[in-house]
C-alpha cells in the first residue's frame, strides 16, 4: 500500500484490494470483519486496528455512509494508512492504539459507491427498490431508531432524505447496528460526511440537550481549532438541530442513545465552489486537516474513558 | 451512465427568514427535481442546490419573482464530472504497471 496513490479517487474493488493488502502487510495490527452485506449482496467491510486485548474498548469511524460524496471514502482509506504508519512513532496515536481498539468502514454504503462510478454520480442513498414506488433508495442518515420517521426526514420514497418502509430497514444500517451492540464497548462514534465543513453532536431530532452537552461542544471546539491549523479550513460546530436544521433518524443520535458519548458526524470541506465534486487534489489536504481533528477526538476519548 | 448536460448548481442567499421559508418551499416541488447539496438552515449560510436543465428557467424565475439573490455555482455539471472521470482515467493509466 506504500504505492497506492491517496490523491486520486478509486473504484469500489480497488478499496476492497487496498484493504486487503492492508490486512496482508499488517497482520499482527490489522484484520478485516464482514459486518454484513449489502442490499446487492456486497460485503460490509470494517478494518480493526488492534495491539492485543480482548474487547477493548474502542472507537468506531465511518466514510461514505451518502456514497456520492467521494473524498469521505477517500479520507478514509487514508486514514487507514495513517493509523498503521504512525503507530509506533506518533506517541498519542500509540497510546490509544496500546489501549483502545479503532474500527473504520470505509465504503459504507458499497452499492451506491458502486451506482456512482457506473450509473450516476450524484446518488447519495442505498439502492433497495422501495416497494410502491418506482424511486429506488433510502437515506441511510434517516433510517436510525432515533425519532425515526419524525420531522427532518421525508417519507417519500423519490426524495434524497427518504427514511425508509422502517427503522433499521435498510442492511447497511442495521448491520451496524448489529455490531455496535454486540460489541458494546465502543466509547467514540464518528460518522464522517461531505460537505459544509461542520463538526456535528447530538441532537439531531430533537431540541432536547444532549447531558454532555458541554464537553462536546468544548472538545469540538478543541477539533476544529486543530483542524484549521492546518490550511485555515474553517469549520462551524455545535448540535445538528441548532447548527444545521432538524434531522430525524440520524446515524450519531441513535449511537448516542446507546450510550457512547464520543458520537459527532463530520461534514468535510469544499472551501470552494465544487460542493461534493471535490477535485481530486484536495484529497489529501482534506485527509490531513480531518485527522488532525479525529485525532483530538479520540485523544480525548482515551483520557476520559468512562 | 447517467449524464447531467446543462445542469446547474445555484448557490442561494436567502436575505431573511421570509425568503428561507421561500427556498425551503422548493424542497416540496418535486417536479422542478431540484436536489439540494447543502439544505436550507439559517440565514447567513448559503444553499446549494442542483438544478436539472429542463427545470432551470421555471427555478430562476421562482427565485427572481422573489428578489432572492442565488449565483451560479457550477456552470454546466457534465462539464466538470467529466473533467473528474478524465482524470481518474488518466491516474489510473499512469498507476498501470509499465510493459
Amino acid at each position: 500500500t506504500d504505492s497506492f496513490d491517496f490523491s486520486r479517487y478509486h473504484t469500489l474493488n480497488e478499496i476492497y484490494s487496498f484493504q486487503d493488502m492492508l490486512v496482508a502487510e499488517n497482520p499482527k495490527m490489522v484484520s478485516k470483519i464482514v459486518i454484513g452485506r449489502s442490499y446487492e449482496g456486497r460485503p460490509l467491510n470494517v478494518l480493526k486496528f488492534s495491539t492485543g486485548g480482548t474487547n477493548r474498548p474502542a472507537i468506531w469511524i465511518d466514510t461514505g455512509i451518502h456514497s456520492r460524496e467521494w473524498v469521505t471514502q477517500a479520507s478514509g482509506t487514508w486514514f487507514a494508512k495513517k493509523i498503521v504508519t504512525d503507530y509506533g512513532s506518533d506517541p498519542a496515536l500509540t497510546a490509544i492504539l496500546d489501549t483502545m481498539d479503532i474500527f473504520l468502514e470505509i465504503v459504507t454504503n458499497p452499492d451506491g459507491y458502486y451506482y456512482t462510478h457506473n450509473t450516476n454520480r450524484m446518488w447519495r442513498k442505498t439502492r433497495k427498490p422501495n416497494s410502491g414506488s418506482s424511486c429506488v433508495g433510502v437515506d441511510p442518515n434517516r433510517n436510525w431508531d432515533a425519532g425515526f420517521g419524525g420531522a427532518g426526514a421525508s417519507s417519500n420514497p423519490c426524495s434524497e432524505t427518504y427514511h425508509g418502509p422502517s427503522a433499521h430497514s435498510e442492511s447497511e444500517v442495521k448491520s451496524i447496528v448489529d455490531f455496535v451492540k454486540s460489541h458494546g464497548n465502543l466509547k467514540a462514534f464518528l460518522s464522517i460526511h461531505s460537505y459544509s465543513q461542520m463538526l456535528l453532536y447530538p441532537y439531531g431530532y430533537t431540541r432536547t440537550v444532549a447531558k454532555d452537552q458541554a464537553e462536546l461542544h468544548a472538545v469540538a471546539e478543541k477539533a476544529i481549532t486543530d483542524l484549521a491549523s492546518l490550511y485555515g479550513t474553517r469549520y462551524r460546530y455545535g448540535s445538528i438541530i441548532t447548527t444545521i436544521y432538524q434531522a430525524s433518524g440520524g446515524t450519531i443520535d441513535w449511537t448516542y442513545n446507546q450510550g457512547i458519548k464520543y458520537s459527532y458526524t463530520f461534514e468535510l470541506r469544499d472551501t470552494g465552489r465544487y460542493g461534493f465534486i471535490l477535485p481530486a487534489n484536495q484529497i489529501i489536504p482534506t485527509a490531513k486537516e480531518t485527522w488532525l481533528a479525529l485525532m483530538v477526538i479520540m485523544d480525548h476519548t482515551y483520557k476520559n474513558l468512562y | 451512465k447517467e449524464t447531467f448536460d446543462g445542469h446547474q448548481v445555484l448557490r442561494i442567499a436567502p436575505r431573511d427568514e421570509a425568503q428561507l421559508a421561500l427556498v425551503k418551499d422548493m424542497e416540496d416541488m418535486m417536479e422542478f427535481e431540484l436536489d439540494f447539496w447543502k439544505g436550507v438552515t439559517e440565514v447567513a449560510t448559503h444553499v446549494d442546490v442542483r438544478v436539472p436543465f429542463h427545470s432551470l428557467q421555471s427555478t430562476k424565475t421562482y427565485l427572481e419573482s422573489q428578489d432572492i439573490k442565488y449565483s451560479i455555482m457550477i456552470e454546466d455539471l457534465q462539464v466538470m464530472l467529466d473533467e473528474e472521470q478524465e482524470e481518474m482515467d488518466s491516474a489510473a493509466r499512469d498507476a498501470e504497471p509499465r510493459n
